[in-house]
């Protein structure tokens, strides 16, 4: 595409593709976003962030692209949007896993491990949502390298997560993180790998509720929400456990569209209604974060 | 890819009835050979578990989510080539 506008969002694309739609997006609007890399991939690719200009601070990873093009439209002409970029800076990580994004276009469409080789066992990859430093190797995860939910040999062994608890560290003034995934229709916060509630729960239960009915104002689509471990079943070692546990109260993890009729082949013509109603939510999450600093 | 002679692959969904069929469904999780693509794993009673099979097994209840992912396949790389070429 030669510009954001000419970017087709109603279709899927290659890791080539979504890397060029990057620079595309920090060359129309240079005043509002700049690219950062925050390491390379175990096959050597760059991981990249963009990070939309304002003062304060939130995290958003694994979004879907048509998201951008909203983000640099709104900014200047919705008044809640701008606000929360007047005072809080943006950072997206659209391809959190390049290595194995660039497999499924490859070999196997339903690879959803990073391609890291684990010595001792022929099966490759690791859960990148089993291997953060939050109840590592719990049960929750497995110690199978063979399982698709695989934690790894140690927390953080795989630089695809690395990458990110280096940058969240240096940067060290986080205050909502928030990890996307598929499929389910869920909105979940912590904890996955225990039981005992998080001490913001009726807080983060309240916003989860206006954020899935913000979501569901759009199309109808229904979302459920609540702790990881309720919601969906134990997890440990998953993301939002250790981003909370780094003192970021608003860490929320979406399970998006569909609860399974596609579930992982969710049509292309989808892509933009989801992106769309997904909005509504992070935008709920964004302004309660603005509005209520800690 | 369609390079691989693979049966056709189905995703089902599996409504376990109780604690009992949970276990079950983790055991057939373990044995690495039955190739089971757990897309949603076994959780507890009530929670539908969605696994991409080569071929369906034995008499715990399923419905079939997906008939024939290859299809899908084909269906999203075309519209992926068919968009690159115009």
């Amino acid at each position: 595409a030669r510009s954001t506008d000419t970017f087709n969002y109603a279709t899927y694309h290659t890791l080539e593709e979504i890397y060029d739609f990057l620079d595309l997006l920090v060359e129309e609007n240079p005043h509002l976003v700049s690219k950062i890399q925050i390491g390379n991939t175990y096959e050597g690719r760059p991981i990249y962030v963009l990070k939309v200009t304002s003062t304060w601070n939130t995290l958003l990873n694994g979004l879907p692209m048509q998201t951008f093009g909203k983000i640099t439209q709104d900014y200047g002409q919705d008044a809640a949007f701008t606000a929360i970029l007047d005072t809080m800076d943006i950072f997206l990580e659209i391809v959190t896993n390049p290595d194995g994004f660039a497999f499924t276009h490859s070999t196997n469409r339903m690879w959803r491990k990073t391609r890291s080789h684990t010595a001792g066992s022929l099966c490759i990859g690791v859960d990148p949502n089993r291997n953060w430093d939050a109840g590592f190797g719990l049960s929750g995860a497995s110690s199978n390298p063979c399982s698709e939910t695989y934690h790894g040999k140690f927390a953080n062994s795989e630089v695809e997560v690395k990458s990110i608890v280096d940058f969240v560290k240096d940067h060290g003034n986080i205050k909502a993180f928030i990890s996307i995934h598929s499929y389910s229709q869920l909105l979940m916060y912590p904890y996955g790998y225990k039981t005992e509630p998080v001490p913001d729960q009726d807080e983060l239960d309240q916003l989860s509720k206006a954020a899935v009915t913000a979501l569901a104002s759009l199309y109808g689509t229904k979302f459920n929400y609540g702790s990881i471990i309720k919601a969906i079943y134990q997890a440990s070692g998953s993301t939002i456990d250790w981003t909370y546990s780094q003192g970021i109260k608003y860490s929320f993890t979406f399970e998006l569209r569909d609860t399974g009729r596609y579930g992982f082949l969710l049509p292309a013509s989808q892509i933009i209604p989801t992106a769309k109603e997904t909005w509504l939510a992070l935008l709920t999450i964004m302004e309660h974060t603005l509005n209520h600093p800690y | 890819l369609p390079t691989l002679t693979l049966p056709r692959h189905q995703v089902l969904r599996i409504s376990v009835a109780d604690e009992a069929q949970v276990q079950k469904v983790k055991e057939l999780e373990d044995l690495e050979d039955l190739q089971l693509d757990f897309w949603r794993g076994p959780a507890h009673p009530g929670f539908p578990i969605d696994v991409r099979v080569p071929s369906p097994s034995h008499s715990i209840s399923y419905e079939t989510m997906i008939e024939d992912v290859q299809s899908l396949l084909e269906e999203e790389q075309e519209q992926m080539f068919a968009f690159r070429s115009r």
